[in-house]
């Protein structure tokens, strides 16, 4: 997968963290202390699609000719995640319980296009 | 957005800075709510003491250690330990008591889960924490209780009654899981549980609510699977 830069044209991973405290949550949420909600950003044009991340063989060089060939007629693919982890959270419920618990798929880690 | 509708990379409106990073820290708020399963975030908690805390997790931590040392993969009923990473997300509740009525020799504990996470989860493993501080010697008798409210709810009957013979200070687990199993189906979901120890002792709970030894529940859950529609 590629991270975006300051301009993101292809499709990258764009890194976005919110910081508990920043939006008054550190009181309920004990660990940790903020969440990694990257997003998937860029383009797609269609000598890209299919390229989950930037596979250098021989036969990915020839499908994208053929592709940028054709791309007049062809629609964009999409920009999405293709690696993502769970957030852990160690949290006070309302009954102020400690509760620990994993979201899947949460955090993005890579991104591709479809 | 709906899958398929539009694709979020694809042609959006640039945003300016201040107005998107509004509209990604709300829409992080919205997201970690609905996967904890949070109306709104809860209010101020009223947090466990530190020495009451840091027992909790060290006993949590011995007890995992013992059961999966002697059971590895094994829950204690006999029902296999789900393999982490198949997919279903685990929670692991700490609850310490509050204390409720009491005589000289008796007190009854309550213990409350959030109707949220009781609503969508089943019951892996649930595990009572007490400290005895027994004064003198010998094995001495004591009685715990878990009691259930009828269904008008202004009476309460004994659902389990089990009793131990202390033989010196220190802490004894019960297995509470059947008890919290059915009243996680609740409204209300509160575990009560009384203690009766022998009259010279005094009471059976430590004197302040911040001392370590207070007593807690662990309860492992799990969200229970999502209903498959088969489509024919």
């Amino acid at each position: 997968g590629v991270d975006c830069g300051a301009e993101p044209r292809m499709c990258c991973r764009q890194e976005f963290f919110v910081d508990f405290k920043e939006i008054g949550w550190e009181d309920w949420i004990i660990q940790p202390e903020g969440y990694h909600m990257n997003y998937c950003a860029g383009l797609c044009p269609l000598h890209m699609a299919g390229v989950p991340g930037l596979a250098a063989s021989f036969h990915t060089a020839v499908l994208n000719r053929i592709k940028a060939a054709s791309a007049a007629a062809a629609v964009d693919s999409c920009c999405v995640p293709t690696q993502r982890r769970p957030l852990s959270l160690l949290y006070y419920d309302r009954d102020s319980n400690i509760v620990k618990t994993d979201i899947p798929d949460m955090i993005v880690d890579s991104c591709g296009c479809t | 957005a709906a899958k398929g509708s539009w694709c979020p990379a694809c042609g959006v409106a640039a945003l300016s800075p201040g107005t998107q990073r509004d509209a990604l820290l709300a829409l992080a708020k919205q997201s970690i709510l609905a996967k904890l399963r949070l109306p709104a975030r809860p209010n101020v908690p009223q947090p466990p003491s530190r020495g009451a805390l840091l027992t909790a997790l060290r006993r949590m931590r011995a007890q995992r250690s013992d059961t999966a040392a002697a059971f590895p993969g094994m829950l204690r009923d006999g029902r296999v330990l789900p393999r982490p990473g198949m997919g279903l997300q685990e929670y692991e509740i700490l609850s310490f008591a509050e204390s409720g009525s009491s005589t000289a020799h008796s007190v009854r504990l309550h213990f409350r889960f959030s109707q949220e996470v009781a609503g969508s989860t089943e019951i892996l493993q649930a595990t009572l924490y007490l400290f005895w501080a027994a004064p003198g010697h010998g094995a001495q008798p004591v009685t715990v209780r878990i009691l259930q409210p009828d269904p008008a709810g202004t009476n309460t009957t004994v659902t389990i009654e089990t009793r131990l013979e202390v033989q010196k200070s220190g802490w004894t687990t019960l297995d509470v899981g059947a008890a919290v199993r059915s009243l996680f189906r609740r409204e209300t979901p509160r575990l009560t549980v009384e203690l009766e120890v022998p009259e010279d002792w005094g009471s059976p709970l430590p004197s302040n609510h911040s001392d370590s030894h207070w007593p807690f529940v662990v309860v492992r859950a799990q969200a229970r699977k999502p209903h498959r529609v088969h489509r024919r």
